[in-house]
């Protein structure tokens, strides 16, 4: 028996929508630890990792470690149907190939059950170690997707360059090239708002826009996104989810042939 | 050229 109650029923609305586009068909796994995804995209270059805690929901019950095999459009199809206040709660019983959505709204006047059937996927799992990164990035999340939306209206990569003087985004196209210097900035009243930069060695590395861009779907999850960086790592785009936990996004780099 | 590399080569199966 697993039974997830989540009153803030809008970050699933918005953890979906920031998934979507980048994997079709995941795993859900559920265990004491709390709510969790990880799912490559088509061509195996990006990941997406989710963790909801579950300390995090106001009523958590999973009786053992279940795995609910989703399709992601479909998912996200059912959660478009809860309000933004709604208290969505996730149920599923031992050994059933459906899952339900229920949706309270907030003075319980209206309840919703949707189910959902589930699917069996083979899903890959890929052990993620712990990496020193040469540099890690803490901007503001509209910012950073500004910076790639704009750069991918003029080239299909970036390359992400960290040194003392800042972190610079620069593309280049059939139509010309643009460049994006991003410094240090704490001074501004609001933390969330300030960028701050780790560099313990500069890196500069490349990665394609699109996936890039699909990441800052998530922007509405986190008013701030964090880009640790290693040369000849996947970089890692950190959506911080209040109280709850993360959605991350590995991307492999693009390599010198 | 740039080639766009792929998790497996970082990554391992678990």
């Amino acid at each position: 028996m697993l039974e997830l109650r989540l009153v803030q029923g809008n970050l699933l609305k918005k953890v979906l929508e920031a998934v979507k586009d980048l994997v079709t068909d995941a795993n859900f796994d559920c265990s004491s630890t709390g709510f969790s995804l990880q799912a490559m995209d088509s061509s195996h270059v990006a990941l997406v990792a989710l963790l909801l805690r579950s300390e995090g929901f106001e009523h958590y019950r999973c009786d053992r470690n279940v795995s609910m095999g989703m399709n992601l459009n479909n998912m996200a199809k059912m959660l478009k149907c809860a309000g933004n206040d709604d208290i969505v709660t996730i149920k599923a019983d031992d050994g059933s190939d459906t899952v339900t959505f229920m949706f309270e709204s907030p003075n319980q006047d209206k309840i919703a059950d949707f189910e959902m059937k589930l699917m069996d996927i083979d899903s890959e799992h890929l052990g993620i170690p712990e990496a020193e990164y040469h540099a890690i990035v803490r901007m503001p999340s509209s910012e950073f997707a500004r910076i790639c939306k704009d750069l991918s209206s003029i080239g299909d990569t970036v390359v992400i360059s960290v040194t003392k003087e800042g972190v610079k985004f620069s593309t280049r196209g059939d139509i010309g090239n643009a460049n994006v210097v991003c410094r240090q900035n704490t001074t501004v009243d609001k933390p969330e708002e300030s960028t701050t930069i780790e560099m313990h060695e500069p890196v500069s590395l490349t990665f394609a826009l699109r996936y890039m861009n699909s990441f800052t779907k998530a922007t509405p999850l986190s008013s701030t996104v964090t880009i640790s960086l290693s040369s000849e790592l996947p970089v890692v785009v950190e959506y911080k989810i209040a109280e709850m936990g993360y959605i991350r996004f590995y991307l492999a780099p693009k390599i010198e042939d | 050229l740039m080639q766009q590399g792929a998790l497996g080569n970082f990554f391992v199966h678990t």
